[in-house]
């Protein structure tokens, strides 16, 4: 069966994008068919896999129903790697959906076709820094969420608010919605903030952390540059070391795996 | 008279609340009046200048025309420096407001109570990183907007992305926005890819990139812990002394000054 996991975090800038992106390389790496989708109208996670953004690619079209969201996916030059791409004028869709009745259900609609056809592992969905309507979508629609959390004082204070959120979705739509994990970005050990961030978080999440932790290391910030996932920009990298780390602590975590 | 500066970036995590919060305190301690209003439902600018979250506190009513924004008014421990503060149902404007007639006009009819009585030299606006209503109504209001920038390869790619909005806006409502300048933010000169970016940056903007520089510093992401502008938190620091620059080249830009 497909699982769908969303990156979300509405804090600005904590690493969703390097993390959905890094992540759906790794899992792909391990055989696993994946499916990223980019619901953020930066498109951020469109270039780091080397795709263009062009007009009328991204799942615009199937939030609205009008057309399906299967024709929208594209291969990238990672095996197992495919992607929905996302645009600018995917901004435009919140008003437009906003005036829907299902407004929060349009993309678990647009994504039924997918998920039934079964050949996806796993479908990523790289969400916008917001709590807006496609924000709140990807949240109605996902089995898990993994929280890309940056070790700083402004980032913990998010993350009180991204718990509250999920209780909220859980109880309004989405009952089902775990937390997959808690994962640290940007990590640097010599900084006394970053630990004692760390040491708040692993107080009140325990186990829902997960043990693998991001360092920051310029390699991941140059490799959306290149258009590639950094176990492809810089194989023996650091970055590349620890997103394998997480995605196996990631399988590791699925119940009967 | 009152001019309305915005801090926007759609793109998160790039310096967009701490820029407001040091910018706004820099200019109180210049003997300016500075109102910051915080549009963003994290709240960061609220908790910054140590003020808690209350319910019924933010923006939103007045967004709605329910109440006068001069009621929403606080002051700070910063002489000068005043705040509209935030809360997490700032969120839920969006749907109100996207279904209103006039749905991208309610800040600056929001604001105009205050703006016309003119006791402020500057207003604030700290925006949220999306490109939904609230951003969209900031930038509907504003006379002229500033744009933290994190001298990294996607924050690059946003600034494009920018641009575009600030020529639609121009086009469709706002005249007369201006950019007041693009600031280059977390800013570690020993990085190649930082070197790199802030010459594109240079190359594209010229005169319009400021030439205040905020350097990375851990004594900047340790402030909002404490509740307090750099200004106050550590008054030596770099990160003190690059915003009171900011601030003194920022005055020194307006016309007439
Ligand atoms: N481990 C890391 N080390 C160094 N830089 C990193 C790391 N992870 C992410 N970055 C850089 O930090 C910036 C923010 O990361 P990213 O864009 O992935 O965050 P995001 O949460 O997706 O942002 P947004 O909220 O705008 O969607 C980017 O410029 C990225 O290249
Ligand atoms: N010059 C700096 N040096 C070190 N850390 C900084 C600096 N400026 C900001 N930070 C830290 O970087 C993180 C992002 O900054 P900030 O929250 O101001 O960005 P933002 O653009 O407002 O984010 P969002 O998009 O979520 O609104 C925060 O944890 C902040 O404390
Ligand atoms: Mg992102
Ligand atoms: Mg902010």
């Amino acid at each position: 069966s497909t699982k769908v996991i969303a990156l979300a975090n509405q804090k600005g800038g904590v690493g969703k994008t390097t993390t959905a992106v890094n992540l759906a390389a790794s899992l792909a790496e391990r055989r696993k068919n994946v499916l990223l989708i980019d619901l953020d109208p930066q498109a951020n996670a469109t270039s780091s896999v080397g795709l263009e953004k062009e007009d009328g690619a991204s799942i615009y079209a199937a939030l609205l129903g009008e057309t399906d969201a299967r024709t929208l996916i594209k291969p990238t030059a990672t095996k197992r790697l495919h992607v929905i791409p996302s645009e600018l004028d995917l901004a435009g869709c919140e008003v437009a959906i906003a005036r829907m009745d299902n407004y929060l259900h349009c993309l678990k609609n647009a994504l039924r076709p997918i998920v039934e056809q079964d050949e996806y592992d796993f479908i990523l969905l790289d969400c916008p820094p917001s709590l807006g309507i496609l924000f709140m979508n990807a949240l109605y629609t996902a089995d898990s969420i993994v929280i890309p959390i940056q070790a700083e004082y402004l980032a913990l204070e998010g993350l009180s608010v991204m718990l509250r959120i999920i209780e909220q979705v859980r109880a309004a739509g989405n009952p089902g919605l775990q937390i997959e994990g808690i994962v640290l970005t940007m990590y640097d050990s010599r900084t006394n903030l970053a630990q004692q961030v760390a040491a708040e978080v692993h107080k009140h999440f325990g186990d829902r952390l997960f043990k693998t932790v991001i360092p920051r290391s310029i390699r991941l910030s140059e490799a959306p540059s290149h258009g590639k996932p950094i176990t492809e920009y810089d194989v023996q990298s650091k970055g590349a070391e620890a997103y394998r780390l997480l995605a196996k602590e990631l399988l590791g975590r699925q119940t009967g795996s």
